[in-house]
């Protein structure tokens, strides 16, 4: 999960947008 | 009354696909041809029009001191400001490409590590069939189509730079002969995120359901939109072998870009995506 710590945030995160 | 609910999907895709991507290739296709109200992209042809275009290209995040800045640095490292913010591009387009997968239905009831498994393996894929409508055989649009920038510019950068390009050209000349529309887009771009092929996948039934499903989609739209293409549902899918190697060549060079550039760092969610792929 670490790994992929931004996809999770991005598959989890509906419509507020993630600090890229 | 089972192909009206396909019908449906594919029209659920469609409206997600123009809701979630800026540049549809209606829109690039009209830009090319010169057919928008819109005035003409700006072009990059050479060293001196790309460092024109930077104030284009980072006009939404580069302050006015790093653009002075910018416009004094040697050549040596325009290369690698340009890549920086197709970086920047880039992992903007996996967040849109995020929304999209999370727009299939049945996509979020899948396991949830299965879903990173699916984006990590099937973003990169999703990215070069979406770049192929900004492409003609000259060059290609960039900047939410502001830019076109040049494929003989794009061969004359610096080593490795200038063989990034290169094999997208050649694969989207090939793919833009099939003419597809955004509609047939939007279904082929959820059955490559659908592929239960992917390495560590945990659940592979469910995801072969959903493929299924956006396939039988796929293979109605098309033998109702495209009567006269012979095949073109198979030619389609031949696409998706293309891509994989594609993908394995993109990450080399990356790879490559990582160990010679010592100025070089990667976007951190496409570092997540790119390592241990393939």
């Amino acid at each position: 999960k670490e790994k992929h710590k931004i996809l999770h945030r991005l598959l989890q995160n509906s419509s507020s947008p993630v600090d890229l | 009354p089972e192909s009206a609910d396909l019908r449906a999907l594919a029209r659920h895709l469609y409206e997600s696909y123009l809701k979630y991507f800026p540049l549809t290739k209606a829109k690039a296709r009209a830009i090319l041809s010169g057919k928008t109200s819109d005035s003409a992209p700006f072009v990059i042809h050479d060293m001196k029009s790309l460092l024109e275009g930077e104030q284009m290209i980072n006009s939404r995040q580069m302050p006015a001191q790093e653009l002075r800045r910018a416009e004094m640095s040697v050549m040596h490292e325009v290369e690698l400001r340009f890549f920086h913010s197709c970086q920047s591009r880039s992992a903007e387009a996996v967040s849109e490409v995020t929304e999209f997968a999370k727009s299939i239905p049945g996509f979020v009831s899948l396991d949830l590590n299965d879903q990173v498994t699916l984006l990590k393996y099937g973003v990169i894929e999703v990215l070069i069939i979406m770049i192929a409508p900004l492409m003609n055989k000259d060059g290609t649009l960039i900047s939410y189509g502001q830019i076109f920038m040049t494929r003989e510019f794009l061969k004359s950068l610096r080593k490795p730079f200038c063989e990034m390009m290169e094999p997208k050209f050649e694969f989207s000349v090939r793919f833009n002969a099939l003419e597809l529309d955004d509609s047939d887009m939007a279904l082929f771009l959820a059955v490559i995120i659908l592929s239960g092929d992917r390495p560590g996948l945990l659940n592979v039934k469910p995801i072969e359901d959903l493929q299924e499903t956006v396939l039988h989609a796929l293979e109605l739209q098309l033998k109702t939109s495209h009567p006269d293409s012979l095949q073109l549902f198979a030619k389609v899918l031949q696409k998706m072998t293309d891509l994989r190697q594609l993908v394995t060549d993109h990450v080399q060079l990356i790879q490559l870009l990582k160990e010679t550039e010592v100025d070089w760092c990667l976007h951190p969610l496409l570092q997540e995506i790119m390592r241990d792929l393939y």
